[in-house]
């Protein structure tokens, strides 16, 4: 209001320096929160060790994926429709001891209300440290709710990152409503706490990254 | 588009970057450190009402100039974006659960006159 007249109809008075700053900053944050359907900054509650986060994106953009040529996740990607936001998510899990050979990993993810989630790729990467002696080969399987996923065996002394891609997993996961996701890790053949991030501390936190286009509700149906 | 400076009051993009330091977001977005966030600002007199804001040809200015001299009257133009970019950025969600997606129409790239 007042100082000289803006443009009448859009009403957009000109800013002096002091209210320019407030005004844009507030519009700064009432932007980024609009679109990103959030109601409110999120408080970060349990921060992940900033050296997992490097490992993980670094594994992300140096790791397999590359070498075989294929794009992977958190690389440039041709993006969604237009009118669905494309998402690309690491979750690093929470384990809890269920055995000495066997863990318990546990992913939480925000659901939006009514928001229809499409997922396009899931991968799990696990840390697994070579075993210091022995020549019996190593077994590493995932479960959920008591239902294999999948089974790899390692050679003899061989240890470092393994990936499982847990598409159907995580797609049936986002049809659902739950929050969590509880997978089972055993590692047979291996030494205690050989998957080496299952401390909280651990830099070589277990994770799972997923890419995902959203329509949010009301949004129109992409013509295929 | 014209980018603003001291010498005209003509409708142009005037430049503002947020450094999410300044308001305590950097802590749950880790990159980038801030955007060019950019608003337009400026007249729209009757001559360049409705011209997308790039520089016209001498040829379009007559032209203006003529529709300003039978322009009606009422309706006014107002300086508007005409061109906004996506904003890529990676951040924290309540879950810790680290997020990149781009957000669309987020840095006025151009303005111009409606």
């Amino acid at each position: 209001g007042g100082g000289t007249p803006g443009c009448p109809s859009c009403r957009m008075p000109t800013l002096e320096p002091g209210t320019e700053r407030r005004f844009l900053l507030e519009l700064a944050k009432r932007q980024i929160l609009e679109k990103l359907h959030l109601s409110e900054r999120p408080n970060i509650t349990q921060p992940v060790p900033r050296v997992a986060i490097a490992n993980a994106l670094h594994r992300l953009h140096v790791g397999k994926a590359r070498q075989e040529g294929q794009p992977g996740p958190f690389d440039r990607w041709d993006g969604p429709n237009a009118d669905e936001l494309g998402y690309e998510i690491i979750s690093f899990a929470k384990t809890e001891f269920s055995s000495p050979s066997s863990t318990g990993l546990r992913f939480r993810f925000s659901r939006g209300p009514g928001r229809d989630v499409h997922i396009l790729q899931a991968q799990l990467w696990l840390y697994v440290r070579a075993p210091r002696s022995g020549l019996s080969p190593v077994t590493l399987r995932v479960s959920l709710a008591g239902a294999l996923l999948s089974e790899r065996q390692l050679e003899a002394r061989a240890g470092g990152w393994q990936t499982f891609t847990l598409l159907p997993v995580l797609q049936a996961f986002f049809r659902g409503q739950e929050k969590t996701l509880r997978l089972e890790l055993e590692c047979r053949g291996c030494q205690a706490n050989a998957t080496a991030g299952s401390d909280a501390g651990g830099s070589h936190q277990p994770f799972l990254v997923a890419k995902a286009t959203v329509r949010e509700p009301g949004q129109r149906v992409a013509k295929r | 588009s014209l980018r603003c400076d001291q010498t005209s009051n003509l409708c142009c993009r005037k430049d503002y970057y947020v450094d999410f330091r300044d308001i305590g977001w950097n802590d749950w977005i880790i990159k980038p450190e801030g955007y060019q966030i950019n608003y337009c600002m400026g007249q729209c007199p009757p001559h360049v009402a409705s011209s997308p804001g790039m520089a016209s040809s001498s040829h379009t200015a007559v032209l203006n100039l003529i529709r300003a001299h039978n322009v009606q009257a009422g309706g006014q133009s107002c300086c508007v974006p005409t061109h906004r970019r996506p904003l890529s950025i990676l951040y924290f969600d309540r879950n810790s659960n680290i997020v990149k997606t781009d957000i669309p129409d987020m840095i006025v790239d151009a303005c111009g006159c409606s």
